[in-house]
């Protein structure tokens, strides 16, 4: 079973097209294995990247660096995944 | 094991196990209305199912709605199960759903991808694509809703096997999305394509392919305006409504392209609840009412399908 621990949930607000074309290019790179919620793709709407632990140093130092806007929507993925999966289980009881 | 839907809780998320009982459950108590279809298999071979709403008649026009075909957005399946139910138990006393259902069948797919949703049950919750294995590459899956022959291959979609948006090797190549293209172009008299996605709360029309407008914009755009405000009527949820290239980003060899280039004029995308905060964690308290307003939503646009034949 994959787990998430540690996982990240950010959302990301570009506040021109120059900062939407630099999530484009995170989204290319493929060893930091992002999983984008919600694309880049204008100025007007959020972008919501799923970050595993060992990637979320490298994409917050990305984001600041280029003066990009964030906030944490989910703080660790694993805890809402455990809180569904006992939601479930009470259900099912 | 006696059939009987009394104890299945449609507040809850469920295995595909379940879900698949409770449509036979459906089609067995409201037989009058409902029947189960088989439309194919999936790639490990598990059946997709179709539910028949129809009150008789032959080759009547017909309203297509699927759920789940990216695996992960539960509260769409969980969405379609609900709607099965209340379209059911509507006919005979909802005017607007008796005269629908005199008039039209509706045809809907609650587990799109299967295989995917299994996997997100036992494996990896946040499984977005088919299980379908890729010659010469460990990498697993397709986006299923980037292997539509509606310009195939284009952008917004990934190459790459690895990739959570890759097309596929050819349009049509998951027997997920060739068994719906089949079925619809053998039924020959689908009159509306709606596909139940989620999470952003947005109400999309073609294209995503490329960023023209439709031929059929001005009327698509008012439609969607009206069903996104029967949605909001309920709980206050707002949806944006548009094509979805000016609405999200993007995005080629999507369904909803593809049936509107096929002539299916009234094609719609829900992307239901939330706005982030969950994800695709909708917590379950969440299901009904998303479900509810969902439905209102729905229900307007086939509304509109009935009043204008075409």
């Amino acid at each position: 079973l994959e787990t998430f621990v540690g996982h990240q949930v950010l959302r990301i607000r570009a506040s021109n097209k120059e900062q939407i074309q630099k999530l484009q290019f995170l989204e290319t790179l493929e060893h930091l294995q992002l999983d984008f919620w919600l694309n880049p793709s204008s100025p007007a709407l959020p972008v919501d990247v799923r970050i595993p632990f060992h990637s979320l140093q490298a994409v917050k130092v990305f984001l600041e660096s280029n003066s990009i806007e964030y906030s944490i929507l989910i703080e660790d993925l694993q805890v809402v995944l455990d809180e569904e999966k006992q939601a479930m289980a009470l259900s099912q009881q | 094991r006696e059939r009987s839907s009394s104890t299945f809780n449609y507040g809850t998320y469920h295995s595909l196990t379940s879900i698949y009982e409770e449509l036979d459950n459906l089609a067995h108590e409201c037989s009058g209305i409902v029947s189960k279809l088989t439309i194919g298999e999936s790639y490990e071979k598990r059946p997709l199912y179709v539910l028949k709403f129809s009150t008789g008649g032959t080759n009547r026009p017909a309203i297509w709605i699927d759920a789940g075909i990216h695996s992960r957005e539960w509260i769409t399946q969980a969405s379609a199960i609900w709607i099965a139910r209340k379209i059911a138990s509507d006919y005979g006393s909802d005017p607007s759903i008796t005269s629908l259902l005199d008039k039209m069948d509706i045809f809907l797919l609650a587990v799109a991808n299967p295989d995917g949703y299994e996997f997100t049950h036992t494996e990896n919750r946040m499984w977005r694509k088919t299980r379908s294995r890729n010659q010469g590459c460990l990498c697993i899956g397709v986006d299923p809703n980037r292997n539509w022959d509606a310009g195939f291959g284009g952008p917004g979609a990934s190459s790459n096997p690895c990739s959570d948006t890759y097309h596929g090797p050819s349009a049509n190549s998951e027997v997920e999305v060739k068994s719906i293209v089949d079925f619809i172009e053998n039924h020959g008299n689908i009159v509306a394509f709606l596909t139940l996605h989620s999470y952003s709360q947005l109400l999309m029309y073609p294209y995503g392919y490329k960023c023209t407008k439709p031929a059929d914009y001005a009327e698509l755009d008012s439609v969607g305006k009206a069903a996104a405000s029967s949605i909001h009527s309920l709980y206050g949820t707002t949806f944006e409504v548009g094509s979805i290239c000016t609405t999200i980003y993007q995005a080629s060899g999507g369904s909803i392209d593809w049936s509107y280039d096929y002539g299916i004029k009234y094609s719609f995308a829900f992307e239901l609840r939330d706005t982030g905060t969950y994800g695709f964690l909708l917590p379950a308290s969440q299901i009904i009412p998303t479900a509810e307003e969902t439905w209102l939503g729905l229900k307007t646009i086939m509304e509109h399908v009935r009043d204008n034949p075409y």
